[in-house]
């Protein structure tokens, strides 16, 4: 673990008040290690250590701890104020109903599976959910939506064959308003975020059905590429949210600090298994836990 | 004096970065570029120079491409796996594409039993590859599928089956152990079965990479790997170090959604990539 790694580094430091500048570059260097271990972004990793190496010369070495638990303390701090900022599990409604969510990310993130978990959720917080299945590409992507939906008992919007997800979308919010749904969640088609004509088809769904909440459902054991593709997706979508799915794996998570780095936008929620009910609000200082081993 | 050429420190640096940023991961990428420096002290090299020995070096870690092992009687038997979203269905019909290109005839399995609408999934795609697909109801077991399929193939003396099966986490041991089962009873139903278990690895996974194709060797024995998304911006450096840690090869790239979006694994375009 990072602790028992700092411990033999600090062994040498027994006895002082102040951390001194060689120790220190030992311990950041074990430190970048760790994290690149767990996925944290290059950039992100540098810029942390940057904080961490201010913040370590800066302070006297507290009486009630060892140079070693200091540092790692100044970590976790570190840490867990990137990821800890923004509410976790809270999501924006609009002042008139229906509040319209999309679902949007990479091929396999997750989202159809996501969309099922949030539609139950709101279920479960007494509200009314609409699922739309605007995925027309992938083959039985509605089909999936309509089966996972149906198996916890939401309702999913019956398309007689569009092929336009704009209209399939705003189809959804006419039905929601016709019916008396308070939330539209809307299942996207994973694209690569380099696809021009796919980034900007979601451009236009957005600008059709103006939705509170656009959640970048991201999967947990992505690695370095995930400051690129959150990146890229923030700056043509305006994201409010993420969603990172499958940490019930052991993937140690680094992409949740890379996203939350890259592109300011809050980790609400987290899938933890395949079950719809295997969704929760996300918890901070447990993935700062499990990103530092 | 022998060895002891300035090195180009800000180069290096970033080859390092571009490495770590190809999610090489950090024990790889700095045995490459300690290596990389040696060679820099030795002979001089500079920004081009380092680049281009960095190239060698990952380049040297693939050795020439063996064609895969011969099969006794009774059809090739593939089993596709891996964890949750990678790409396991479409590269299975892909894969059943280039067999009926190549003139060879193939039958698709739906072993994934469980996740919904992937029975579905996996009957359109063998509608638009013009393949037979062997299934059974959602729920049914796995290995039932693929020993009812693994019979018919033999009896109709069929070339090659490809069985797609259920995502799963290599974190969870009953799923890994339904795994070894479908293996073991591919294996009663044709000597030799399965003779591929290809591992699909998503392009933008980061370490877990190697913790995956570790438990799925464990579980089902992993004899090639196939790195999907590289149409993507991730590098896929994590399967050069599952190709290290355990002597898979990469054996199938898959670059895009559709049917013939799969090619050959390429070493020199691969190590292009993870370089930059
Ligand atoms: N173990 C686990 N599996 C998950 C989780 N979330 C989703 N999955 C699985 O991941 C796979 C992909 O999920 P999908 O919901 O189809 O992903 P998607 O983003 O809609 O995929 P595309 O529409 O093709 O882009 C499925 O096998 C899901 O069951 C999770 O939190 N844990
Ligand atoms: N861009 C791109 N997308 C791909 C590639 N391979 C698969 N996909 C997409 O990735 C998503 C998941 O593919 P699937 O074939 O359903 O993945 P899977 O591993 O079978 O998923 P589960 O069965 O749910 O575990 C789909 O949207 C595919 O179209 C690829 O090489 N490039
Ligand atoms: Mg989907
Ligand atoms: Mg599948």
């Amino acid at each position: 673990s990072l602790s028992e790694r700092m411990q033999g580094i600090f062994r040498s430091l027994s006895g002082q008040v102040r951390i001194n500048e060689s120790v220190l570059s030992d311990a950041l260097r074990e430190i970048r290690v760790a994290l690149l271990e767990a996925d944290v972004h290059v950039g992100v990793v540098r810029a942390l250590l940057e904080r961490v190496r201010a913040k370590a010369l800066g302070e006297e070495v507290l009486r009630s701890l060892s140079p070693a638990q200091m540092v790692v303390k100044i970590v976790r701090d570190e840490l867990t104020d990137l990821l800890g900022e923004g509410e976790p599990g809270r999501l924006k409604f609009a002042s008139r109903p229906p509040s319209v969510m999309l679902l949007v990310g990479l091929q396999g993130s997750g989202k159809t599976t996501t969309a099922a978990k949030l539609g139950l959720w709101l279920k479960g917080s007494g509200r009314y959910p609409l699922l739309v299945p605007a995925d027309v590409y992938r083959p039985a992507a509605i089909e999936q939506l309509v089966r996972v939906g149906k198996s916890v008992g939401l309702k999913v919007l019956e398309h007689a064959g569009d092929l336009d997800p704009v209209a399939i979308a705003r189809n959804g919010v006419l039905e929601a308003r016709r019916s008396g749904y308070d939330t539209v969640l809307v299942d996207t088609a994973g694209r690569l975020h380099i696809d021009d004509a796919l980034m900007d088809e979601l451009g236009r769904v957005r600008s059709a059905v103006e939705p509170v909440e656009i959640l970048f459902v991201a999967d947990a054991m992505t690695g370095q590429d995930a400051v690129r593709s959150a990146g890229e997706f923030h700056r043509a979508l305006g994201l409010t949210g993420i969603v990172l799915t499958k940490l019930d794996g052991d993937a140690r998570g680094g992409a949740a600090l890379s996203i939350r780095h890259a592109t300011g936008v809050p980790i609400k929620f987290v899938g933890v298994g395949e079950r719809p009910s295997e969704f929760e609000p996300f918890h901070p200082d447990r993935m700062v836990g499990r990103i530092l081993g | 004096v022998l060895g002891s050429k300035a090195v180009d420190e800000d180069a290096i640096e970033e080859l390092e970065a571009s490495l770590l940023q190809a999610d090489l991961g950090p024990a790889l990428a700095s045995e490459v570029i300690g290596r990389v420096r040696e060679r820099a002290r030795k002979d001089g090299l500079d920004g081009e120079g380092l680049r281009g020995a960095v190239r060698e070096a990952l380049r040297a870690a693939f050795p020439p491409a063996g064609g895969p092992p011969a099969v006794g009687a009774g059809p090739r038997v593939s089993l596709v796996v891996g964890v949750n979203g990678g790409g396991k269905t479409t590269t299975v019909a892909k894969l059943a594409a280039r067999e009926r290109l190549a003139g060879r005839s193939v039958i698709l399995v739906a072993a994934d039993t469980f996740r919904a609408a992937a029975i579905d999934q996996l009957a359109t795609w063998a509608g638009r590859a013009g393949v037979e697909l062997v299934k059974q109801r959602e729920g049914a077991d796995p290995s039932a599928v693929v020993f009812d399929a693994l019979r018919a193939a033999r009896q109709r003396k069929i070339d090659t089956v490809l069985v797609d099966t259920a995502g799963r986490l290599h974190t969870k041991s009953n799923l890994m152990a339904e795994l070894g089962k479908m293996s073991r009873v591919a294996a009663r139903e044709v000597p030799g079965a399965p003779h591929d278990v290809l591992l699909v690895v998503d392009a933008t996974t980061g370490q877990n990479g190697l913790s995956q194709a570790q438990e799925f060797t464990r579980a089902a024995g992993i004899t090639g790997v196939v790195l999907t998304k590289l149409d993507g911006t991730a590098k896929g450096g994590v399967a050069l170090a599952i190709h290290r840690q355990l002597g898979v090869p990469i054996r199938y790239v898959g670059v895009g959604e559709g049917l013939d979006d799969l090619l050959d694994f390429d070493p020199d375009a691969y190590v292009d990539g993870l370089v930059g």
